[in-house]
């Protein structure tokens, strides 16, 4: 599946699934799940289906069987490691969140040319940028988080695309012009605020 | 126009020609826009026809004209009052962010529940959660970020509403139930992440 969409939907549905589970339900209708996450139940059983994941008609699906099954399609079996680049405000803002552990997903070191920001030890250690390739080299990192200036934002990803990361989440507010097979996904906070601030007054004016 | 990718592709073309306009560049043609943006050619000509924005054949889009088209159009002609519920990690580095005034977005208070983070005047001021209705009414505040803690987002989100907010930016890791007319943009990191590994592996697979 190619649809990142998708897979999104794939990743709500999971999360919806833990919540009810701690609400103490063992079995789900598609059209409780579709509610929890904002969708149609047809697009659930759409979605499922795609992965090959059915449920019983007259009892819906076991909540158990369908957190193992997405957490395997997810790769969430496996901890993920991730390196940052820039250890400022965001990036320091990502580096104290504790949830991405509970996902699997731990930052493992953090790269900055400030050097005030660097410090060996505390509890994600921050090197010189210099030091960025061979520490993906050695641990064989896949993952990387983009949180620089915008500047510096396409040396940054070159440097990383060079050392072996597969995958980017880019926190810059610019278009990366990506070489070779890395994947590059941008969350850009500003548009995200202007695009709401257009609805906002759209919604005013009519 | 309700199309929200029409939209945040309206942000990327403004954001571009600034840059173009820091390069030297008066006018510019839609081919250098669609690479700079990432899109189609045609899909620059078929969004700017929308807003009825025609350039000439031979000369191309000038620059300054567009420029002026696209800031009426997202609304960034005024400046957006913006206030913030939760300024722990994610909330304060948003606060401390500098690029969003320069795009007229103006975070002018945030609301926590712990006194330790309350401080009336330090650049951007700290209020107790029961003084935001107060505060919106007064200030006439049209959009709020909510980056408190996941179960405290839906009553953060209905006290937002009952205030008078009318677009929420919502980092709070879950689908929150909207009541009335507001606006409710989620951006989940957690997501983002979990995507960006499915598709890392799904190529490393095949
Ligand atoms: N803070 C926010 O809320 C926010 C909002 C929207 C967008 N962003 C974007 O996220 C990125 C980070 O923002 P921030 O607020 O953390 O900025 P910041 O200035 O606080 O942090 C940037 C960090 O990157 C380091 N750095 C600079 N050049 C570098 C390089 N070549 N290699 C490695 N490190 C380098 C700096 O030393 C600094 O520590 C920026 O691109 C910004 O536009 C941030
Ligand atoms: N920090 C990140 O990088 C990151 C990443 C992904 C998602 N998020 C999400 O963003 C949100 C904020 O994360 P954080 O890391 O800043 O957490 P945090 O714990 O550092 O900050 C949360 C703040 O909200 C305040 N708060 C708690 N309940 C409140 C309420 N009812 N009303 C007002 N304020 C309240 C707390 O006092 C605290 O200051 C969370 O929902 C989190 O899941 C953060």
């Amino acid at each position: 599946v190619t649809n990142k969409n998708c897979i999104l939907r794939l990743s709500r549905y999971k999360n919806a699934l833990y919540r009810f589970k701690t609400l103490g339900f063992h079995k789900i209708f598609s059209d409780y799940l579709a509610d929890a996450v904002g969708v149609t139940s047809a697009q659930v059983r759409k979605d499922f289906s795609l992965f090959g994941i059915s449920g019983n008609k007259r009892g819906g699906y076991q909540i158990d069987a369908l957190i193992i099954k997405l957490n395997d399609i997810l790769g969430k079996n496996e901890l993920q490691k991730v390196i940052i680049a820039g250890a400022g405000n965001l990036g320091s803002a990502l580096m104290k969140y504790k949830n991405f552990e509970k996902e699997g997903i731990k930052i493992v070191a953090a790269f900055d040319i400030d050097p005030s920001k660097r410090n060996p030890k505390f509890p994600i250690p921050v090197f010189a940028l210099e030091e960025l390739e061979e520490f993906v080299k050695t641990n064989e990192i896949k993952i990387g988080i983009i949180s620089v200036p915008d500047i510096a934002a396409q040396h940054t990803l070159d440097i990383m695309i060079r050392a072996g990361i597969k995958g980017v989440l880019n926190f810059a507010p610019m278009q990366l012009k990506n070489a070779g097979d890395c994947v590059v996904n941008n969350v850009n906070l500003e548009l995200e605020l202007e695009n709401l601030i257009y609805f906002v007054n759209a919604m005013q004016k009519s």
